[in-house]
């Protein structure tokens, strides 16, 4: 990425770890669609001897051999068998049966994760700059378990048993699968034994959104991964021939449109189909669209190949407007004609003015890249959002990282589209999803990693989680979520946007151990089976002994009242008529370093008076490095409406540093 | 329609395999011929699981259910990138 080293702050840290080379120690695996290995990203100039703990391997195949790996690239395999068992074999004229990435998705994630720096990076000079990845001395293997027809379960399964037995440190999984519950979900069950193995697991968080309930990779032991923006744009700015002008966005390179105003037709109008509208294949009437610009409604079908429809009918460009699904959301697309993706608003208006004037007539002006766009971030309305639909009681997203128009690698055997009929090769390609902000944190946890060595994988993400941020550094106002323009909610963007030089040093972390996740297990009253199932041993609930997830050491609150009340779930209650009473219990490990103690006092804050959120103790103080101290938290409310839902924060600070934790408390 | 193979994820308790049994796999297998005389191990799971993938109809797979030692058998999910 040429953007998000600067965004994230992390040349800066260049500064604070000058001669660390731990990095290089630490291994990310990407389980994604493979690799195209002659990207410059994986050169291994000046890269030290493989680790000796590697015991992985570089798999041969379709246009692949040993030699695609290097010290950058130091592993590759695939994983097809349950693919061809289902879909037959595979045809390698369609794509390789090898670690190739015929995709470029694959090799997206994994140069964003992990690439080394590429210098005079860009696409079609969008973007350009330096590109790396967010572990760039990290090295990187490749397990191939996406193909065309999907990822399925069993090769996923198999690639998370390859990389445990490879001797991983980071897994990355760009990819979702429904929300089965957790001993139902191979990733969920594959996360669990690599995390038992110090293997810190991060996947996206899906890109259901802004709707609730749409989360996936929900289990406790993984780092759920949502999306935000960053702050650069491809402003195209789309001028209508009654003089008004409107913002979009575009990475379209080629042939200009005349200088001067084309034809405008709304696509809807230029089709026989009752979907016409959406620009979809076969539905546009090449006679009433040949020349002319033609405006699309975004959905159902890829934006790029709306792009293509039009193009093939003969239009000379496109205007693709958002819905209500997107709002204000501009993600940018290197389309095969002269192109402008517009927000709701400005569709709503262009559509008007199309549909209105007897002669409509339209251009579109590429400004190229543009930084420093505020506000930024904003959470991305596609990514997934809160409530938890497996168990209410973890807040998930756990955070959100860059992505929406992310640079990154690409592979050679498509173009920047994707599409069949896009000629067009790059070494580098811009594109949008919570795969792109997942790869994001899988390197951000290796960058820590290579700090603090002997850190668990709960640790880093506690340190990734309570250093997040919920507010602009410029003002102090809130995150704004995209789809609504209004301030987010931790039901968006989990503990905040990442950090990853506060989250070097947090101060204290929330830790956890396999036995604490087993003991959660046992909270959500699972089976010995259920048990067995997740975590592949007879582990016996005691019988007298009363879990709480309360009281499990998550970063972050998630306090269902209705629940307490009800007298599930944990922590302790009493209904008292119209007041509710929950408490819960957090452990804080010191990881301040240094011999000197420190001294932790707590802020709380509310959305509403209606909540109230008292700390006992309210000051926390260490002497010594790792000491643990714990606090207990009590949440008293009045009644309100089902489905009613407020929102806190936590924060402890010695002055030097900041803990906080995110706290939504739902009835 | 009956005779519609699917791919699916068996989960076993290593614990619980008899004595007979040296090594996992052969217990893996022995299980898997009891309910289905073609079906064929598609992956063996060391470190993810215990468990392999296999192909089976949906009466083999309610029959491997009740083997001693098989806590779960789950059919192939089909995952999308992001």
């Amino acid at each position: 990425t040429t953007r998000t080293p600067t965004f994230l702050g992390l040349e800066q840290s260049a500064n604070l770890f000058p001669e660390s080379d731990s990095e290089s120690d630490v291994i990310v695996a990407v389980l994604d669609t493979g690799v195209w290995p002659e990207s410059k990203s994986f050169d291994d100039t000046g890269m030290g001897p493989v680790p000796a703990s590697w015991k992985g391997a570089c798999e041969t195949g379709t246009n692949f051999t040993s030699n695609h790996c290097n010290k950058k690239l130091i592993g590759a395999r695939y994983f097809s068998t349950g693919y061809e068992a289902t879909l037959g074999p595979i045809d390698v004229t369609k794509e390789s049966k090898s670690p190739r990435d015929d995709d470029g998705h694959g090799t997206h994630t994994s140069t964003t994760a992990a690439g080394a720096i590429v210098g005079g990076a860009s696409l079609f000079g969008y973007a350009s700059g330096s590109a790396r990845g967010m572990a760039h001395r990290a090295r990187v293997a490749v397990y191939k378990v996406c193909w065309i027809g999907g990822c399925f379960s069993s090769d996923i399964l198999a690639a998370i048993d390859g990389a445990i037995a490879d001797n991983v440190n980071i897994l990355s999984l760009s990819l979702g699968g429904g929300t089965a519950d957790y001993y139902r979900d191979s990733v969920a069950i594959g996360a669990f034994s690599a995390m038992e193995k110090g293997i810190f697991v991060s996947c996206s968080a899906g890109n259901a959104g802004p709707s609730a309930y749409t989360l996936s990779n929900l289990a406790p032991w993984i780092t759920t991964v949502g999306a935000g923006t960053l702050d650069r744009d491809f402003p195209a700015y789309v001028s209508l021939g009654n003089g008004q002008n409107f913002s979009g966005v575009s990475l379209y390179k080629g042939d200009s449109l005349p200088a001067k105003l084309l034809p405008f037709v709304y696509a809807g109008n230029a089709s026989n189909s009752t979907n016409g509208n959406l620009c979809m294949t076969g539905t546009l009437i090449p006679e009433k669209v040949k020349g002319k610009i033609v405006l699309c409604d975004r959905g159902i079908n890829p934006r790029v190949q709306k792009g293509a429809v039009v193009k093939g009918a003969g239009g000379a460009g496109m205007v693709l407007a958002n819905t209500a699904a997107n709002g204000e959301e501009l993600v940018a697309d290197a389309h095969l004609l002269p192109a402008s993706t517009v927000g709701q608003k400005s569709g709503d208006a262009i559509r008007d003015y199309v549909l209105s004037d007897a002669n409509p007539t339209a251009t579109i002006l590429f400004e190229g890249t543009k930084v420093g766009i505020e506000p930024s971030p904003v959470v991305a309305a596609f990514s997934s959002r809160g409530p938890n639909a497996i168990t209410p009681d973890i807040l998930k997203p756990d955070l959100i990282a860059p992505g929406v128009n992310i640079i990154a690698g690409w592979t050679g055997a498509v173009g920047p589209t994707g599409l069949a009929e896009d000629p067009r090769r790059v070494e580098f390609n811009i594109i949008s999803g919570t795969s792109m902000s997942c790869p994001h944190v899988s390197g951000l946890a290796a960058f820590v990693k290579g700090a603090h060595p002997d850190w668990s994988p709960a640790a880093i993400r506690s340190a990734l989680m309570t250093t997040a941020y919920t507010a602009y550094k410029n003002g102090g106002k809130k995150l704004i979520d995209v789809s609504t323009g209004k301030a987010s909610t931790p039901y968006d963007h989990g503990a905040g946007h990442v950090n990853p030089v506060a989250a070097l040093n947090p101060g204290l972390v929330y830790d956890l151990t396999t036995e604490d996740y087993l003991n959660f297990l046992c909270a959500l009253n699972y089976t010995s089976m259920q048990i067995q199932g997740v975590a592949r041993r007879n582990y016996s609930c005691g019988a007298g002994k009363t879990y709480s997830i309360g009281d499990f050491n998550y970063p972050s609150f998630s306090v269902s009242l209705q629940t307490q009340v009800i007298g599930g779930g944990g922590g302790s209650s009493s209904g008292g008529g119209s007041k509710s009473v929950v408490k819960h219990t957090r452990t804080l490990t010191n990881v301040g370093g240094g011999s000197g103690g420190s001294t932790y006092k707590v802020s709380i804050s509310t959305t509403s008076p209606a909540v109230k959120i008292t700390v006992e103790p309210d000051t926390l103080t260490f002497t010594k490095a790792y000491e643990k101290k714990s606090y207990t938290v009590t949440f008293s409310a009045t009644s309100m409406p089902s489905n009613t839902n407020e929102f806190g924060r936590i924060e402890w600070s010695d002055g030097k540093h900041v803990v906080g934790s995110p706290v939504v408390i739902s009835w | 329609v009956q005779q519609k193979k699917n791919t699916y994820i068996i989960h076993v308790a290593k614990s619980q395999m008899p004595a007979s049994f040296d090594d996992h796999t052969r217990w893996y297998d022995s299980s898997l011929k009891s309910v289905s005389e073609s079906a064929e191990m598609l992956y063996t799971y060391n470190n993810a699981i215990h468990g392999f993938a296999t192909r089976l109809t949906a009466q083999e797979a309610k029959s491997l259910q009740d083997q001693p030692g098989i806590l779960y058998v789950l059919p192939e999910v089909k995952y999308e990138l992001h």
